[in-house]
């Protein structure tokens, strides 16, 4: 179940719509300082369904929502889709490919979409479930998060090991 | 559910030793079992000792080594029970040139099998990549990205 | 003992302001005293904005942005009240080569009249030095220093 | 109070005598991971004073006596002297010189000197506090620590100013 694409619109710092088409090897992102990168890390955790406002570095969930700059002015909300190649056909659906979409209004309202078609933040957690990557913990390895791995207490440790087993 | 854990336990000490040989040669690392009346939860101790070093506390060890026993502990974990894909977000920022080219023989034992998106400002890193991702933003933008194949070829 | 930190966060938020606007070409930071029954205990408040960008939390800076506006406000406290050294230890690891050129500025403030003691993986940060300290270690061995002046000619 | 020299022996993993000579103004320390630089710094720290185990990285005091290696054995004391350039007058000794030493035992005896003769801990940290280096938070700025800085809370920096202060 691998990335083939993401696309971003509204979300954090990319107000623009923007799509990365992923290569199945090593796909590696550059770029200056505060340029966006760590965002689109936050983006995949997001649609993947994290509700935990302190792994996207924010305090409520509002502040996903592209806030404006001096220049130009805030976005009503968020929207990222994440398409993944069924090619293990991990997830019994008979598509090539499982798109998935959550949206973000800046009242509060939440919308979530398989393959375009409405569904609960529960129907993407356990497809994701199925296929292998539920658990995001150590899919994504955020920024600073290396230096803390050996900190862990033994307990940490197995419960990593029990989490991937 | 002991067993399940017994198993993976097993494959990941395996791969933690042989990442720690790639990334640390000469060193020795090891995972134990702690010592505990309960096999459901004992707890899991890595062991790090890098080349001619003695087996001291993790703590004594430099935020490099640090670093990169932690990723050899990490990849051990994605080597046994691997995802579809894994994002990294700098991980490598603590290495020095050296260390860092022995962590891309880490990310070389996944790379056939399991999809990587690599964060970095490393230069090292860039080169190993397939397809490369500049990502930018002018002051009072929208952040943008644009993409370029790498080849064999490009340097 | 009021008046003690009134003139100290005086002079220090003057400092991080210029210091901000340093390494922040056309960004603003500022320093603010929180809203608070007891002037004694009222809590300081570190505000800052790049350039183009709008006032955001702090939370939502990038991993090189908050280093570099936590390195402002370090910098701002040590104009303010010097100590005779200061010793930092890879401080400028998050920095990309464009706010390292900057950083440096920060650097450029200070060592006319305090002593730095920098420890670093960076190029551009051993190009600033009066002075050059190798360590080493050989495997098995002992950590070993070998010192080198530098000179306005030397590259 | 500018520092002069530094001189480490059996401390951590500067097992043979080493000393360093400082110029008053941008001294910079390189080497590779692992090779003692955050030792150095750990070493200023240590004989300032510090007895707080986990900003030397250490467990117990004891781990900063050279414990050690494949082919060497270990030391059984650990011994840092620091010369300070009385420059100011900012102690109201009459030398050009100040230097402090602290020694530790493997059997946990310690051992301090002023300029040579036998002091007590407190000795050194009053000397240290009168020359405007007494507390040593924002002197020595740690491995990982600026990352730190702008999480803590407004107490927190507020506590800093006043220290300066
Ligand atoms: N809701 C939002 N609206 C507008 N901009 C935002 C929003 N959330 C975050 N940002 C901006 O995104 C930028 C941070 O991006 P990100 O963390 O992805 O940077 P980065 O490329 O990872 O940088 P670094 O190399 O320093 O880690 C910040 O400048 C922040 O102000
Ligand atoms: N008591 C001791 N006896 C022997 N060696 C020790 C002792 N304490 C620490 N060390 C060794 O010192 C090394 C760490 O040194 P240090 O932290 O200064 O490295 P560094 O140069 O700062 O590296 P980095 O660039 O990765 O931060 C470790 O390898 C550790 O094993
Ligand atoms: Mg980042
Ligand atoms: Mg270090």
């Amino acid at each position: 179940m691998k990335l083939k694409h993401l696309t971003l619109r509204g979300f954090k710092s990319f107000a623009d719509r923007t799509r990365l088409d992923f290569t199945s090897g090593v796909n590696v992102v550059v770029g200056p300082n505060g340029s966006g990168k760590s965002n689109i890390l936050d983006a995949i955790a997001w649609v993947m369904g994290t509700q935990a406002t302190k792994s996207l570095r924010t305090e409520k969930m509002e502040d996903v929502v592209f806030a404006g700059t001096e220049t130009r002015p805030p976005l009503p909300r968020a929207e990222v889709a994440l398409t993944f190649v069924n090619d293990e056909q991990l997830i019994p659906l008979d598509l090539a490919e499982i798109t998935i979409t959550r949206r973000l209004f800046r009242d509060g309202t939440s919308e979530y979409e398989l393959n375009g078609a409405p569904c609960r933040l529960l129907d993407i957690q356990d497809l994701l479930s199925d296929g292998g990557i539920g658990r995001q913990q150590h899919v994504l390895v955020g920024q600073g998060q290396v230096g803390d791995v050996l900190n862990a207490r033994p307990e940490d440790h197995r419960a990593v090991i029990e989490e991937a087993a | 559910m002991v067993d399940l854990f017994e198993d993976a336990f097993t494959d990941i000490a395996r791969y933690y030793e042989e990442n720690f040989a790639l990334v640390f040669p000469g060193g020795t690392g090891r995972l134990r079992l702690e010592e505990g009346a309960d096999p459901l939860a004992t707890g899991v101790l890595v062991e790090a000792q890098p080349a001619g070093k003695r087996v001291g506390r993790l703590s004594l060890l430099s935020g490099g080594e640090r670093s990169l026993a932690a990723l050899a502990f990490l990849f051990a974990v994605f080597r046994a029970r691997p995802s579809p894909f894994y994002v990294l977000d700098e991980v490598e920022a603590a290495l020095d040139d050296a260390n860092l080219h022995r962590f891309l023989r880490l990310v070389h034992t996944l790379r056939e099998s399991v999809q990587l998106v690599i964060i970095t400002h490393q230069q090292q890193t860039m080169e190993a990549a397939d397809v490369l991702y500049g990502v930018t933003m002018e002051p009072g933008g929208s952040s943008q990205v644009i993409s370029k194949r790498m080849t064999s070829t490009t340097v």
